[in-house]
């Protein structure tokens, strides 16, 4: 090679000056060209990260012919972000888990988990099994129980308490629909949990109280004639509505006792108000809340991979639907979430939305690449971090694509099934309701 | 991996002027109170706030 390189003689000949620039110009139309598909598709996007409506074809065809799917969103952000938004994290999170998974050798399984321990601050005098050796792998040892007891729930029963050991990121009152993350990063309700659709189920049947009463859910001009005195709720375009199902009781303001009867507007029909809340009059984040009473609150809470990973529930309550975001698996380190807006609406994750004592309660377990796969013990149907799911919400798209309708960008779920009573299903206050597992 | 919740409850009520309130803010009684600050670890089944 040596020889070949030494004695080749190398012979330069000169190329037209106008065959390089018109090779650099077509480079450069072919970039424009991709940066202005890339735009399009993009503009189709919704907060949630897929299409909002049909982009690349009405018959859902890609742009290179190609069936529709959901389209991969690129973060902004430093180059760390850059990077890792073209890395395959989803796969490289089902082979961190098959990783785990694998036996460890018996002999080295204690000063393996103790190492673990070490590094990552486990307690291991709290841990259910004293034995190490019992744990056959690290995914085992993940998602390891707690002796009894260790963790005493709050006598207080008005509190709520944290569902899991971690630290507490963030928390705070959500306004105007927007959840703050870390250092002020904003993203909105609807892209979080899902943009809701009006139908039976929210707002909750009934706020007060657990039980949905009878009747609760017919719309009772008495409510119009109260409502129309709240300022958050009052009349929209001079239609006054109802909030059906928020109040417990008769309105005892005292404006509602001297609400002069000439000047307030005709109640409107069921047939009006639904027609002006499907069309979107208020968001539903503002139609939970009761009549100013009530507002909604959100706190974060973030696992190490020391934590004991099983989560619990933190109050009483009654989940009624699961909605399953089948989205990417960024890391959700602190620093991650400073530094990428709108991390948790890119990340999948598994909403579990209902009512508690006080109205509308939502628990968000979000995955990451490390721990991707979230587990509901009561959901046996729910796999995440999953190519199955993968390839049914990328056929999910492609379907509402072809329809012309919006991917709503999760797969739902009711749990009415599990008590017709409660119309869903009902939780303890610390009763285990999961967990997160490696990979 | 993370845990997000989002919740509704009742929000503090402000005492009205003909029950004395004059502008002190540690009188406003009841709603929603959090007993956690931002970066505070937390332990399953703590509290982390009370009605």
């Amino acid at each position: 090679l040596r020889k070949a390189l030494d004695d080749t003689k190398i012979k330069w000949y000169p190329i037209p000056v106008s065959v390089g620039i018109g090779f650099l110009g077509l480079a450069q139309v072919y970039r424009i060209n991709e940066r202005e598909k890339a735009r399009q598709q993009e503009d189709g996007l919704g907060d949630n990260g897929y299409v909002n409506g049909t982009s690349g074809g009405s018959d859902g065809e890609g742009p290179e012919g190609s069936p529709q799917k959901r389209p991969k969103i690129r973060p902004t952000g430093p180059w760390q972000i850059q990077v890792m938004s073209t890395l395959p994290l989803k796969a490289i999170s089902r082979l961190w888990g098959k990783f785990n998974e694998l036996q460890i050798p018996y002999y080295l399984r204690v000063p393996g988990f103790k190492l673990y321990s070490f590094i990552f601050g486990v307690n291991l005098s709290e841990v259910s099994e004293p034995d190490l050796h019992v744990y056959p792998n690290l995914a085992a040892f993940f998602y390891r129980t707690l002796k009894p007891g260790v963790r005493p729930l709050d006598p207080n029963h008005n509190a709520l308490l944290s569902p899991s050991d971690g630290r507490v990121l963030q928390f705070g009152r959500i306004v105007g629909g927007e959840v703050e993350q870390v250092k002020g990063m904003t993203y909105s309700l609807d892209a979080l949990l899902g943009a809701h659709e009006l139908d039976e189920s929210y707002p909750p049947k009934s706020s007060h109280d657990m039980m949905p009463k009878k009747g609760a859910t017919s719309y009772r001009e008495g409510d119009s004639e109260v409502i129309k005195q709240d300022e958050e709720f009052a009349t929209v375009n001079g239609i006054s509505y109802t909030l059906p199902n928020l109040f417990s009781g008769p309105h005892k303001g005292p404006d509602a006792k001297t609400a002069d009867a000439s000047t307030t507007p005709k109640p409107a029909s069921e047939a009006e108000v639904r027609a002006e809340l499907a069309l979107g009059a208020r968001p539903w984040y503002a139609r939970v809340t009761q009549a100013n009473r009530t507002a909604l609150y959100y706190v974060v809470i973030y696992l190490a991979p020391g934590d004991y990973h099983r989560f619990h529930s933190p109050t009483a309550w009654v989940v009624e639907k699961r909605r399953h975001f089948a989205g990417e698996l960024y890391s959700v380190s602190p620093y991650l979430q400073r530094t990428l807006p709108g991390l948790f609406t890119l990340n999948e994750r598994v909403v579990l939305m209902g009512r508690w004592r006080w109205g509308f309660f939502s628990y968000t377990p979000v995955g990451a690449t490390n721990v991707g796969s979230i587990k509901i013990n009561f959901d046996r149907e729910l796999r995440t971090n999953s190519l199955t799911t993968d390839t049914a919400a990328d056929k999910a798209a492609e379907q509402a694509a072809k329809r012309g309708e919006p991917y709503s960008g999760f797969a739902e779920a009711t749990y009415e099934a599990a008590s017709p009573i409660l119309h869903g299903h009902a939780l303890r206050r610390g009763e285990e309701m999961g967990g997160f597992q490696l990979g | 991996s993370t845990v997000v919740l989002v919740f509704e409850a009742p929000k503090k009520k402000r005492p009205s002027l003909d029950e004395g309130w004059m502008g002190d803010e540690t009188k406003i009684k009841g709603g929603w109170n959090w007993t956690v600050e931002k970066g505070q670890t937390v332990k399953m089944g703590q509290a982390i706030g009370f009605v």
